[in-house]
């Protein structure tokens, strides 16, 4: 599912 | 953050170390009998540069900046060194992977598998299927040679174990908060398994002294 991924890990 | 994580990232930054050590030690990006891949250098540059287009979008902590900051800049001195500094050490002609492949297939599959079609989305995505092979040319250069100096098997070892404590890492995320992310984990997964049979051959016979040779 699309979602607004905010990518926390390096 | 975890401990997991803590000491995957650490074991990445210490892979990084080993590799500036021996250029700087050997003053070239050739040993007696180990190599190392300009080309896995240089996707891993790019790795850092289309995986941290956020780095100014996206505040998460002051370590998470710093260490972007620090992988973008290791790299791209780390190819400048082999590039430039060690060029003459430096035979092409033994790095003989297809490296566009691993980056055509990373990037037909970033625009076909994510999470969103935008832009940052599909070069993040981009850069972690690429991450995932990125080691390819380095192993096939040392199948290629037949063995490797204790040093390069001590940066493959950390490089390996970097990403095999981040799955460990996703594990301990699903378990606690039920962090999901299939495309990180599949290419985790494949990115390690790439590893095994050099870490069973740096258990058996490196950590006992013995010199690193492929059978």
């Amino acid at each position: 599912e699309p979602k607004e991924a905010i990518h926390d890990e390096l | 953050m975890n401990l997991f994580r803590l000491v995957a990232d650490l074991m990445h930054l210490v892979s990084i170390f080993i590799l500036l050590l021996k250029m700087q030690k050997t003053r070239s990006v050739a040993g007696r009998c180990s190599r190392i891949s300009f080309k896995t250098q240089a996707l891993y540059a790019t790795v850092f540069l289309t995986r941290y287009t956020d780095l100014f979008a996206n505040f998460q902590s002051l370590y998470n900046t710093t260490m972007k900051v620090f992988f973008i800049a290791s790299s791209l001195y780390i190819v400048f060194l082999m590039k430039f500094k060690f060029k003459a050490t430096n035979d092409p002609r033994l790095d003989t992977f297809k490296a566009q492949y691993v980056v055509g297939g990373a990037a037909a599959l970033a625009l076909i598998v994510n999470y969103a079609f935008t832009v940052q989305e599909v070069l993040w995505t981009f850069s972690i299927y690429l991450e995932a092979v990125a080691i390819l040319p380095q192993l096939f250069m040392l199948t290629k040679t037949g063995e490797a100096e204790v040093i390069t098997t001590h940066y493959l070892f950390a490089l390996g174990t970097y990403r095999g404590l981040y799955l460990v890492n996703w594990i301990y995320r699903y378990w606690t908060e039920y962090y999901v992310d299939w495309i990180v984990w599949i290419a985790g997964a494949v990115q390690t398994g790439l590893y095994c049979d050099f870490f069973y051959i740096y258990f058996t016979k490196v950590l006992k002294g013995a010199k690193f040779e492929l059978p």
